[in-house]
């Protein structure tokens, strides 16, 4: 464990929270997407299959308890709840988000680092976490003005990629610890998706501003 | 290189 991949775990479990605490405080889902949460739930249920079959660390075990239960919980807030649901923008959500679950499927049962099932599974979580964030980015777009809470989770949730590719730069250089290229393509990719958001994050903190994305 | 199965990164 080192300072970057720390501050990547803490970064995704911020995230996490600001969006527990947006719709615990508003009672309100409004510009989130129910179709990144649940692919994100997706990621998380198939990624994770490992807990019944190794341990690694107390703290492993614990955040992946966690990533599992938070993403099942908001899915479940925003298709149950009685008062959160009335908020999701339906829509704006139109993302048609099963078919990046099916093309990440094929793509992981043909490119893996091995022909098991918990190993197709992982490869397939990868790409699809690397993808999922594009049904919340589409419907950020189309609703033009994003709130605070929405604009820092999204915000948290990059910082998050970016500090894991900081942390396998590191470990290279540290541990001689090669990152599965899988890891890491996907890594970058899903990074990049976030290049646009970061800038006009960053131009309305500069500005003292709303956060607007561009039509 | 594909040294082990285990996944220690989350």
């Amino acid at each position: 464990m080192n300072v970057f991949r720390f501050a990547g775990d803490m970064t995704h479990l911020i995230s996490i929270l600001v969006l527990l605490l947006k719709i615990y405080t508003t009672k309100s889902c409004s510009g989130i997407s129910l179709k990144t949460q649940e692919l994100y739930a997706v990621v998380f249920v198939t990624r994770y299959l490992d807990l019944v079959t190794d341990f690694i660390s107390v703290y492993n075990t614990v955040m992946k308890v966690v990533f599992i239960s938070s993403s099942l919980a908001i899915v479940w807030c925003i298709r149950r709840h009685k008062v959160v649901r009335r908020s999701y923008d339906k829509e704006l959500d139109t993302f048609r988000h099963w078919l990046l679950v099916g093309a990440c499927a094929v793509l992981a049962l043909v490119v893996h680092e091995k022909f098991s099932f918990q190993e197709v599974c992982w490869a397939f979580s990868i790409y699809l976490e690397a993808v999922a964030i594009l049904p919340q980015l589409v419907l950020l777009q189309r609703s033009g003005n994003v709130d605070n809470l929405t604009g820092q989770y999204v915000f948290f949730l990059g910082a998050y990629r970016a500090f894991y590719i900081l942390n396998w730069i590191y470990r290279y250089y540290s541990e001689q610890h090669f990152t599965r290229w899988i890891s890491c393509v996907s890594g970058i990719v899903q990074t990049a998706l976030y290049a646009d958001f970061f800038y006009y994050y960053f131009i309305s903190w500069k500005n003292n501003s709303k956060l607007q994305l561009p039509a | 290189s594909y040294e082990s199965e285990i996944h220690d990164e989350l």
